[in-house]
């Protein structure tokens, strides 16, 4: 399957 | 106090109705530069970011930096009140708790404005790391959105692949498989309708259609559409907005587990 993962996985809080 | 007047106020219409599918609430960050904009959809999947600069104001005026917590949903509803052809201005007091919206008919025979509370958001602002793209597309952007469209049929998530020659997008599922394979124009003449192609390397990623389709709601922003993709990091989908910003959303790519 294919797993969608979230922008916060890339994006770090400033 | 803050105050901002666009002539042409059917931008900022525009900008909500590319906005507001995909948040219910946000902070507009007011300062000297511009207005900005910055959250994740209800989800946290993808990411909306939104830069207006002062320049491109007919009146700027931001006395001190201020972030006004909206409700897009009241937004909308606001902005659906002024006409294409109106002048907008957007205004607030420092630290006020409403904003107030004016819509100036173009012959000022009618003014209308509207305030509206503000909400109190928690900041959550990320940093977005400079990429440099293995691949840069850019469309015309009535295409994307009509291959979105057609594509989100056949499956849940679409397939763009891209090489020097063009760039294919795909979708599979119970009903079958399409394809759409897009040549990169030999002439660009006509700047808007090309397809021009920046390839590093060849990429091919798969991505949610319904995030895509929730992004081509910005298509009436700007006759192109620009897509910038590497392998592993969020998909970008950029709309200029005239020669005053632009909207971004960031999508990751779905990853075989």
């Amino acid at each position: 399957t294919v797993a969608q993962m979230g922008i916060l996985a890339f994006f770090t809080q400033d | 106090m803050f105050e901002a007047r666009l002539l042409q106020g059917s931008l900022l219409k525009k900008v909500m109705e590319a906005l507001k599918e995909l948040l219910n609430e946000a902070a507009w960050d007011c300062s000297d530069a511009g207005i900005q904009l910055q959250a994740m959809d209800n989800s946290h999947v993808s990411l909306v970011s939104l830069n207006l600069r002062a320049e491109g104001f007919d009146k700027y005026r931001c006395d001190r930096n201020l972030s006004m917590g909206m409700n897009l949903g009241s937004m909308s509803k606001i902005l659906k009140c002024a006409s294409n052809e109106d002048i907008i201005t957007i205004k607030a007091q420092d630290n006020a708790d409403t904003v107030t919206f004016v819509f100036e008919s173009p012959d000022q025979d009618k003014v209308s404005d509207y305030e509206m509370k503000l909400m109190n958001l928690d900041q959550e602002h990320l940093g977005i790391p400079e990429t440099d793209y293995a691949c840069t597309i850019r469309l015309p952007s009535s295409e994307f959105a009509r291959i979105c469209r057609d594509l989100s049929q056949f499956g849940e998530s679409m397939v763009i692949s891209c090489t020097k020659e063009g760039v294919r997008f795909s979708a599979t599922g119970d009903i079958g498989t399409g394809n759409i394979k897009l040549a990169q124009s030999a002439k660009v003449d006509k700047e808007e309708e090309a397809v021009v192609i920046e390839m590093q390397e060849p990429v091919s990623l798969t991505f949610a259609c319904r995030y895509l389709n929730s992004f081509t709601k910005a298509t009436s922003l700007s006759k192109s559409v620009q897509l910038s993709m590497s392998p592993e990091v969020p998909l970008v989908v950029e709309y200029k907005i005239e020669d005053i910003g632009h909207v971004r959303y960031y999508l990751a790519p779905k990853i075989e587990d």
